[in-house]
């Protein structure tokens, strides 16, 4: 299984919509500070279910939304949308190609799509439970956060055994 | 469920330990256990000796060297853990040039197992890569995207 | 006691407004006390807009704008607080090259007044320098110091 | 007041003594990972009296001393010298050179002189007291720590002031 590509529109700072397509390698994301490339990183984490608005850097889930600058109006909603190849199916799910969408309001209500079917949060949290690619894994290593994996108390620890195991 | 703790607990260290030696070039490293009568609740220590130094607390390392080190960790846990794609924001941050050239040539090994996207400053980062997206705000406050090459990269 | 903190407070606050403008090319920023009856315990908010962005919640800033407006409040501090001299360590790590050279040149204004030690892996701070020492581990483990010129410093 | 220079020997990875002479303006000092830099800067608030081991990165204050590498064997003490020009006595001292040396020893026992003159610890904290350079001023940053002064949680921030009133 692996990233095919990645649409952002509303999320942050992307007002207009962008897409990405990943190389199956190494993908470099560059550019000067504040320019919005670690939005990008909190666009797939929050695509895939993340629920905590500290984590994406905001103090409620409507911070996600593009909140305007002095030139433009703030828009009504973000959505995002992650298309991952899965011939070998570790999605547990028939189709060969997954999408991902998640899109919020300026109201707060949510949508939640897998390959343009409605589902539930909830059904996101399952498809990847048995990735790697749940909130406890290794596999999103945030700005400044890398030294955090050297803080090995007992708690900490736990998670990495249980998570590997 | 001790057992396949302790398992996976030897299988990350016997990793730590390459990963360490070849990020580092030399030097050694392990993790242990504080109380081996109680391995599903000790702590765990990370002794790392860089080469030609003498092994030391972890809190007396430079910024680089610790970061060098959680990465090394980091990159054993992947190895014990495969994950398909990994993202890294920048990771490198800490790092002097000559360590990012040895951070950039892991990642560009490991990269046949493992997607990665990276988010970067550092030129030895971007040149591991096969795609780079350069992400700008000409207009204030509104991102763009472009695919970029690496000559058109200054610096 | 209550005045002579507003007094200072106050202080900050204008020469944060300045700094900030000078780092940042533009925008805005402002100390502001979330309680201003109660002066001598209430929290501090700080509010930054960088150039053409709207006033957001720090939290949503990105790392460098972060750091850059932590330099801002620093030079602010110092400006109500001289110090004989102040030694900063690679606190420009997370800026992008062209924030590098603003902190620089910044820095290089600065030293008229105020005496400056910075330990840094970026050429552009280097730039700014009067002297520069290299520090160097060619017996491993011993360090050594030699004086150094710009151009000798390969990068 | 300003600093003329530096001398450190037996101080954490500084084997050999060595001394360095600031300029008046902007000194730079650069270096690999590892190789000492921040070394520096701990030797600088040592010697102008930090009592707390963990702010010098160290368990204890005897971790400062060189400890041996894989060549070579512990050293028995570490000596720092800062000298400082006085001419302006912002210094509350007759002098218009002041060296200030501390020395700790492998046994515990410590030393510190004003111009070659024994004295406390505590003549040396009341020698800086209203310079800003005390463990509360802004005259040191340490790395990775410029985002701390951004949490101004309201006793943080009565620092800030009283320390600048
Ligand atoms: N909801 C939002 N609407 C509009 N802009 C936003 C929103 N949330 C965050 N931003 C802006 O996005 C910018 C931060 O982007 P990001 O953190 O991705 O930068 P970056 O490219 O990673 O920079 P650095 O190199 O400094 O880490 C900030 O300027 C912030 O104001
Ligand atoms: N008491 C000691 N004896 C010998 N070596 C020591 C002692 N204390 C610290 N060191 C060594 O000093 C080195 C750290 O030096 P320092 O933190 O100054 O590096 P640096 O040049 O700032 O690097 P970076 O650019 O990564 O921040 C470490 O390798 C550490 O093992
Ligand atoms: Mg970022
Ligand atoms: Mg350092």
């Amino acid at each position: 299984m692996y990233l095919k590509g990645l649409e952002l529109q509303g999320f942050k700072s992307f007002a207009d919509k962008i897409s990405l397509d990943f190389s199956s390698g190494v993908t470099a994301i560059v550019g000067p500070n504040g320019s919005g490339k670690s939005n990008i990183s909190d666009a797939v984490r929050w695509v895939l279910g993340e629920q905590s608005a500290k984590t994406l850097r905001g103090a409620k889930m409507e911070d996600v939304i593009f909140n305007g600058t002095q030139k433009r109006s703030p828009l009504g909603f973000a959505e995002v949308t992650l298309v991952l190849e899965n011939k070998d199916h570790q999605l547990p799910i028939a189709f060969e190609e997954v999408a991902i969408t998640r899109k919020v309001f300026a109201s707060g209500e949510s949508q939640y799509l897998i390959n343009q079917s409605p589902c539930r949060l909830k059904d996101i949290h399952e498809l990847f439970m048995d990735t790697g690619l749940g909130r406890d894994g290794y596999s999103m290593i945030g700005q400044g956060k890398i030294e955090e994996i050297l803080s090995t108390k007992s708690e900490d620890r736990r998670q990495i055994f249980e998570e590997a195991a | 469920m001790k057992e396949q703790f302790s398992e996976k607990f030897e299988q990350i260290n016997r990793y730590f330990k390459t990963t360490f030696v070849e990020l580092f070039g030399g030097g050694s490293a392990e993790l242990a256990l504080t109380d081996a009568q109680n391995i599903l609740e000790c702590g765990i220590n990370i002794d790392v000796q860089p080469p030609g130094k003498k092994l030391q607390s972890l809190s007396l390392l430079s910024g680089g060297e610790r970061a060098l080190s959680a990465i090394a960790l980091l990159f054993a846990i992947l190895r014990t853990r495969p994950t398909p794609f990994c993202f890294l924001d920048e990771i490198e941050a800490a790092l002097d040039d000559v360590n990012v050239y040895r951070f950039a040539d892991y990642v560009k090994n490991y990269s046949k197992k493992t997607q990665f996207i990276i988010v970067t400053h550092r030129r030895g980062t971007m040149e591991s890569a096969d795609v780079i997206y350069g992400v700008t705000m000409q207009e204030k406050g509104v991102s763009k995207l472009l695919q970029l090459n690496l000559n058109e990269i200054a610096g």
